[in-house]
């Protein structure tokens, strides 16, 4: 569940 | 609510500034340079031709283009990422359509009451074939207004955060946490408008839009369910993956 917004969210930020 | 100091206000101000300028998809200089020019009535025609599901797709991937752009500007609020990962999502999921309607006012034009959409300027007509006229109408009507009170790019900034960073969402786990994040956010953006000699007006015309918002993404969601439910495998299989977890 939200796997994308999970993987969005642990991203560094660039 | 928390004592904040000036220094503290400011520097609050110029964090969500900066994330808001760093993450809003167009910038001022591009929004000049983009050409103002609307759809032709052949290129309208054209969109309304088509297919009922092609057109629900192609919103859909523009919606959630934008959203993306949400998610990173959520990530450089000051105090986003501390919170449990829970409320990241559950503030993420309903709020950032309401920040992308908020941004909408950026790539508004009043004058000829359309939006950036596909790369010129669309009016409601455009989006005939979506068969949400009423929901299309108040979306072009909430645009108008958040034009009409003519915010500043810092204005803008804070009232998204603050938007964003909603205390009152269900299923928040640490909603004290999120309420402090909250008030700091609404000191800052009275602050700003303070400093920017804006009338007393204004912030009462904000809270109004909050109620707005919600109502804008409330019958999103029903639209999407009615969609949905006559076409199952298209939202199924050609709609982004994000889309279908924030609304799904």
């Amino acid at each position: 569940k939200h796997k994308i917004l999970h993987q969005l969210l642990q991203n560094s930020t660039s | 609510s928390p004592t904040v100091s000036l220094a503290e206000l400011d520097h609050l101000v110029q964090i969500i500034s900066k994330s808001h300028l760093e993450t809003c998809q167009y910038l001022r200089e591009e929004l000049q340079q983009m050409s103002r020019q609307n759809f032709q009535q052949d290129e309208v025609e054209s969109y309304q031709s088509k297919p009922r599901e092609a057109m629900w797709q192609l919103c859909a991937v523009k919606i959630t283009e934008a959203i993306q752009y949400v998610v990173e500007f959520a990530k450089r609020i000051d105090g986003f990422m501390d919170l449990c990962q829970n409320d990241q999502i559950v503030l993420l999921k309903a709020g950032s359509l309401e920040v992308v309607f908020v941004r909408m006012c950026r790539v508004f034009d009043s004058q000829s009451n359309s939006v950036y959409f596909d790369g010129k300027f669309a009016g409601p007509d455009v989006f005939k074939g979506l068969g949400c006229d009423d929901l299309i109408s108040s979306v072009f009507d909430f645009a108008k207004s958040m034009c009409s009170l003519h915010l500043t790019e810092d204005e803008l900034a804070l009232f998204s955060a603050f938007v964003l960073l909603s205390a009152d969402r269900s299923w928040l786990q640490e909603k004290l946490q999120v309420e402090k994040l909250q008030q700091k956010t609404q000191l800052a953006l009275q602050h700003v408008l303070q400093k920017n000699q804006r009338e007393h007006g204004v912030l009462s015309k904000l809270r109004c839009k909050v109620s707005a918002l919600r109502s804008l993404c409330s019958r999103h969601t029903e639209k999407l369910s009615a969609f949905r439910a006559v076409y199952p495998d298209i939202v199924q299989t050609h709609f982004p993956p994000l889309y279908k977890e924030l609304f799904g």
